[in-house]
């Protein structure tokens, strides 16, 4: 992977991972 | 289900009894907190495996991709490779979509805009602007319907067209290829620019690729001071 694009795509990643909702 | 404070508030508390299997008063508030979940807010994944048929879905999905994993696009690989994107895609076709089935589901992700070309657009737009920013290249607003776009707007032509180029998110092409198109535009743009503003009256559309082509091979550098003299000649 390029290396600017690995990294807005971890920063997504983490963004959707760390995210929490009332189901 | 998680519990509503003032409904929750409505009830009494009844005292505890001794049956192991009856110990709270089934009309009480601490029989609801005993047993309903508590309401831990949850990530996305956690709601996927919190429902049995999405929670078996993303099982038969990663049974799937493993199987077939081989015949993926490098893109496919490379952001299946990402835990909470793949789970987002999944409650995204699951929840919004209604989609449970798995044919349905590995055809949605892969074949429409809102699946994973809208991570990949995504990925490449951010990083492409990353790129602008970082090589200090200008790239001017344009105008579409009165309005001013940049390229931190998606509606920008050179946006569009890094969109619809298809990159690869590759090591080795996608800098190279985002460069491509990045330079094309800039350097396209500044010969349309010198035969729009130059001053030799109406020129007809169709002669203008011919044009920029003549001012880039132009052995003397075609500028603002020479382009009336030299567009009539080309």
């Amino acid at each position: 992977l390029d290396p600017t694009i690995k990294k807005h795509l971890t920063d997504l990643d983490t963004l959707l991972g760390k995210h929490v909702f009332n189901p | 289900a998680s519990l509503n404070l003032r409904e929750a508030l409505a009830k009494s508390i009844y005292a505890k009894k001794t049956e192991i299997d009856e110990r709270w008063d089934k009309r009480g508030l601490l029989y609801d907190l005993v047993h309903t979940k508590e309401n831990k807010l949850s990530n996305i994944s956690d709601i996927i495996d919190q429902n049995k048929e999405s929670a078996n879905l993303k099982y038969e999905y990663q049974e799937f991709l493993k199987e077939n994993w081989n015949f993926l696009s490098n893109n496919q690989k490379a952001i299946f490779g990402f835990e909470n994107i793949s789970d987002y895609l999944l409650a995204y076709a699951y929840f919004k979509k209604g989609i449970s089935e798995i044919n349905a589901l590995n055809n949605f992700i892969n074949n429409r805009k809102d699946g994973l070309a809208a991570i990949i657009n995504y990925a490449v737009i951010s990083a492409a602007r990353t790129f602008i920013q970082k090589e200090s290249l200008h790239i001017h607003s344009v105008t579409i319907k009165k309005l001013p776009y940049t390229y931190n707007d998606d509606e920008h032509p050179l946006i569009q067209k890094i969109i619809s180029s298809n990159l690869s998110l590759n090591n080795f092409s996608f800098s190279k290829e985002l460069n491509k198109i990045i330079d094309n535009y800039i350097y396209n743009g500044k010969e349309a620019k010198l035969i729009e503003h130059a001053d030799i009256g109406d020129i007809p559309a169709e002669y203008i690729p011919l044009l920029i082509k003549y001012i880039k091979n132009s052995p003397i550098p075609i500028t603002d001071l020479n382009v009336n003299y030299f567009l009539p000649l080309f």
